[in-house]
């Protein structure tokens, strides 16, 4: 456990809580992509199945089912509810274009050719493509609500956070997980117009168009 | 080939 991990891992805690927080006291999920959402408790869902099959640390176990809880909630008050504030006329990415090449990478690129396996690799390949629905919509709708753009900002910086935490245990472990890697560079980089826009215009103008 | 490590990210 290094210094970039634990900020990566809190990074991404907290871009669950502003989402879930602003759902919350807005009563609305209006700007939200209820596709995305969905996507990421998939990802979740399927990456943690070793919940059942490995203790790894106390940590790591009550991380993750945080993680799951707060991706359930949310997909919960988007689609139930506060269902009739779901702007789902701009939610309209087709999801097959992301879940087919994701289902079929996952089953030619991976580390042990096992059901447990295959999953964790679907949901590394699927996690980096998730937030393309957000993007979709914002684009659609040309604007975003400053809580939005600041829970893309903290979900796109813990992946960046994690490439750090890579190199660092590549230095220091010999660590090096070719998959995660490379899908969380691919990740990362479908941030970076966002954060340019983030960093140039979210801060001053308090919201993003 | 089975290169599956233990997962210890998130």
């Amino acid at each position: 456990m290094n210094l970039f991990r634990i900020l990566g891992d809190v990074s991404h805690l907290l871009a669950m809580i502003l989402l879930l927080g602003k759902i919350w006291r807005s009563k609305s999920c209006r700007g939200i992509s209820g596709k995305s959402q969905a996507l990421f408790a998939l990802v979740f869902t399927t990456r943690y199945l070793d919940l059942f099959t490995n203790f790894i640390s106390l940590y790591n176990t009550v991380m993750k089912v945080i993680f799951l809880l707060c991706s359930y909630v949310t997909v919960y008050m988007i689609y139930w509810k506060f269902w009739k504030s779901f702007d789902s006329e701009n939610d309209t990415f087709r999801l097959e274009f992301l879940l087919v090449p994701v289902t079929g990478l996952s089953f030619l690129e991976n580390y042990s050719f096992t059901p447990l396996e295959i999953l964790w690799t679907f949901s590394i390949y699927l996690e980096s493509v998730a937030i393309l629905p957000q993007l979709f919509m914002i684009s659609k709708t040309g604007e975003a609500e400053t809580i939005t753009t600041h829970y893309l900002f903290f979900l796109g910086l813990y992946r960046a956070l994690y490439l750090a935490n890579w190199i660092w245990r590549y230095h220091t472990e010999n660590f090096y997980d070719q998959i995660a890697v490379v899908s969380g560079v691919v990740q990362t980089i479908f941030y970076c117009d966002f954060f340019y826009l983030y960093v140039t215009k979210g801060r001053c103008q308090g919201r993003v168009e | 080939e089975d290169g599956a490590q233990p997962k210890d990210e998130l």
